[in-house]
C-alpha cells in the first residue's frame, strides 16, 4: 500500500477518505488516514474531533464514509482510539444524528442506522468503555431505538478476549 | 484537578 505524503494532515487525509466524489469507499485512503491516526501524538483525540465534524455532512456519502472511517479506526487503531470513543464528547456528535432535539429530523436514515449499528456493535465489543453502554440505553429508553438492530459485523469483536490463564 | 480529571467531570451525554 501506498504510504500517505509526509505533508498530508489528518484533515487532508480526512477529506480524501469520505470525499463524495469516492465512487466506492476507497480503503487506501482510510487505511492511509488510520495509520496516521496511530503515529500521530495526539492522533485519536484529533481524529475524533474530525470525524465528529465530518459525520455530520449534508451530504449522505460524505457522512456515511466518514462514519466507515470511524469503524476502521475503532478496529486498527486500539485502546487510545476506543478511549477517544468511549467519551461523551465523541458519543454526542452521534446521538445528535439520531436525536430530534439535533440533527435527526434531517439525517439521512442510512445514516441513522448506521449510527445505531455502530453503537450497538460497540456496547457488545467494548465493554470497557462504560459511556457506551449508557448512550445507547438512553436511546433506547427515549424510543430512538426501537429495538436491537440485526446486523451485527461480527468480524470486529469475533470474541471476548481471552482469560489468562494464570488468573 | 488535573486535566484528565477535569475532563471527566465535564464530559456529560447530552440531553436527548
Amino acid at each position: 500500500m501506498a504510504s500517505a505524503d509526509e505533508n498530508e494532515t489528518l484533515e487532508t487525509l480526512l477529506n480524501k477518505a469520505t470525499s463524495p466524489m469516492n465512487r466506492d469507499e476507497d480503503w487506501e485512503y482510510i487505511m492511509n488516514f488510520c495509520d496516521r491516526v496511530n503515529i500521530e501524538l495526539e492522533g485519536p483525540e484529533i481524529s475524533c474531533r474530525l470525524l465528529g465534524h465530518k459525520m455530520q455532512s449534508p451530504q449522505e456519502r460524505e457522512a456515511l464514509q466518514a462514519l466507515t472511517v470511524v469503524e476502521a479506526c475503532v478496529k486498527n487503531c486500539g485502546e487510545s482510539f476506543h478511549r477517544q470513543v468511549g467519551k461523551f464528547r465523541f458519543l454526542n456528535e452521534m446521538i445528535k444524528l439520531i436525536s430530534p432535539k439535533y440533527l435527526g429530523t434531517k439525517s439521512p436514515e442510512s445514516v441513522k442506522k448506521k449510527v445505531i449499528e455502530m453503537l450497538y456493535s460497540w456496547q457488545a465489543g467494548l465493554p470497557q468503555e462504560p459511556k457506551i453502554i449508557e448512550a445507547y440505553q438512553m436511546l433506547k429508553k427515549q424510543g430512538l431505538v426501537k429495538e436491537d438492530p440485526v446486523y451485527m459485523d461480527k468480524a470486529y469483536f469475533p470474541s471476548p478476549a481471552p482469560r489468562p490463564k494464570n488468573a | 484537578l488535573g486535566f484528565d480529571e477535569e475532563e471527566e467531570r465535564d464530559d456529560h451525554m447530552l440531553p436527548m
